[in-house]
């Protein structure tokens, strides 16, 4: 499970 | 980006454009729910607050202007300019019955406990019940104005577009989401049952009548 840094959906 | 997010977000961009047509065309917000409008704002607002801090490309820094905009300008037709027309007496849903355990989950359920992820997860959760006001704004006038159901018909293809985006992230990038891809699927399941209607009626020519 890759960490969620950045959310790049709107 | 791929085409599924793409489309998902300009079916999303389209509901959008749509409702704001069809209010100011028929100057009225009549069968269109306030409260579902409200949540609409507070998803974007507490999502979007990363536009201060994160750059990510300018399409999603314009779409993410194009939504708060949208959404707070439908508001302020709503309960401004046309408020004579905003049908209160239908509109009665509690959304503090949404927005609580919204926030609660949040505080559980998250990726990180920091300010901005809570209040992202909180949006996430949120949209995904986002649209009950208005669907039982639907069942309770028992029916729709063909416009307002292509409006929803629009809000919801984009949120069901983005799971094939996030099947496609899967296997492609190796990226997912799951408190993403969990409230996606909810928010799309709770339009199921319109998507059945809007399909087998309104793409016949026929008025939305929701068995009150």
């Amino acid at each position: 499970n890759m960490k969620i840094h950045q959310h790049d959906e709107l | 980006m791929n085409i599924f997010r793409l489309l998902g977000d300009l079916s999303h961009l389209l509901a959008i454009i749509i409702l704001l047509v069809k209010i100011w065309k028929t100057r009225s917000c009549a069968g269109i729910s306030g409260k579902s409008q409200i949540l609409f704002a507070v998803v974007y607002t507490s999502r979007y607050l990363d536009l201060i801090n994160a750059f990510i490309s300018p399409y999603n820094t314009i779409m993410k202007i194009v939504f708060l905009a949208a959404s707070y300008g439908t508001i302020y037709l709503m309960y401004m300019k046309f408020k004579a027309t905003y049908d209160v007496n239908h509109d009665t849903f509690r959304i503090e019955f949404l927005i609580a355990p919204a926030a609660v989950l949040a505080l559980i359920v998250n990726h990180a406990f920091e300010p901005l992820e809570i209040l992202w997860t909180f949006s996430i959760y949120l949209e995904s019940v986002a649209i009950l006001p208005q669907l039982f704004l639907v069942s309770k006038t028992g029916e729709a104005e063909s416009i307002t159901s292509h409006y929803l018909f629009m809000l919801g293809s984009y949120r069901a577009l983005y799971i094939f985006n996030w099947i496609y992230r899967y296997y492609a990038e190796n990226h997912y989401d799951l408190i993403a891809i969990v409230a996606g699927i909810v928010q799309t399941v709770l339009y199921c049952d319109f998507f059945y209607l809007y399909i087998t009626k309104v793409l016949k020519g026929k008025k939305l009548q929701l068995p009150a």
